[in-house]
């Protein structure tokens, strides 16, 4: 899992 | 996206838009600080580099080009718009904003989730995004009059960082393996930067009187 949540924030 | 992440880039979008309406409409920029808008500038350019390569939602690439282009266009108004210009303090904006970077990139480099530099890069705009504002707050105890529209775009500001916090909160308890070290403490630092700020805006707003900090 390289898409870590906190990057859907901006 | 829960009500606080929402309230939070709102509370964000507002404040850009407060500054952009205050250069747009009234060509001054008194009392902004330009070190601070350079900075972001910067923050966002390192952060939203995922734009062209991970598509997230059409919400999130609009505020993404959103921020962007307000804050390239912010620089751009100070620096080199005819009128806007000659309202830049640059006597008082003295701030060393270039000495934030290095250190920010130092501790981006040894402290990140992954050493690829995506991942630096976007350590790096959290970091300095968190200090992004101290020109600002500097520039601000030497005004000694702030007006309407800076203060309120301050405080827009502070208000986005706190319900940013909410926000991680409320994921920590609603989502699965939601732990985020950097992004905390770096938003939380971010945040108690504006306690100050914060302190004598409401005093002044109890008191209906003008905001005035401290010398």
């Amino acid at each position: 899992d390289n898409q870590s949540p906190a990057k859907d924030e901006l | 996206m829960n009500i606080f992440r929402l309230a939070g880039d709102m509370t964000h979008l507002f404040s850009v838009l407060v500054l952009l309406l205050k250069i747009h409409t009234i060509k001054s920029c008194a009392g902004i600080s330009l070190k601070t808008q350079e900075l972001y500038a910067l923050v966002f350019a390192t952060r939203y580099l995922d734009i062209f390569t991970d598509y997230i939602s059409l919400y999130n690439t609009c505020m993404k080009l959103i921020f962007l282009g307000s804050s390239f266009s912010i620089v751009w108004y100070i620096r080199r718009h005819k009128i806007v210009r000659r309202s830049y303090d640059k006597e008082q904006d003295t701030f060393r904003h270039h000495f934030l970077i290095l250190p920010c990139i130092i501790l981006a480099l040894l402290i990140n989730e992954k050493f690829t530099v995506k991942e630096v890069m976007w350590t790096f705009s959290l970091y300095l995004e968190a200090v992004a504002i101290l020109p600002q707050l500097v520039l601000l105890q030497r005004t000694r009059n702030i007006d309407n529209l800076t203060g309120q775009y301050i405080f827009l500001l502070g208000a986005y960082r706190s319900l940013y916090i909410l926000n991680w909160i409320y994921r920590y308890f609603t989502e699965q393996h939601y732990v985020h070290w950097i992004t905390w403490i770096s938003g939380l630092v971010q945040t108690l930067l504006y306690a100050d700020f914060f302190y004598y805006y409401f005093h002044s707003w109890k008191n209906n009187e003008k905001l005035q900090l401290p010398a």
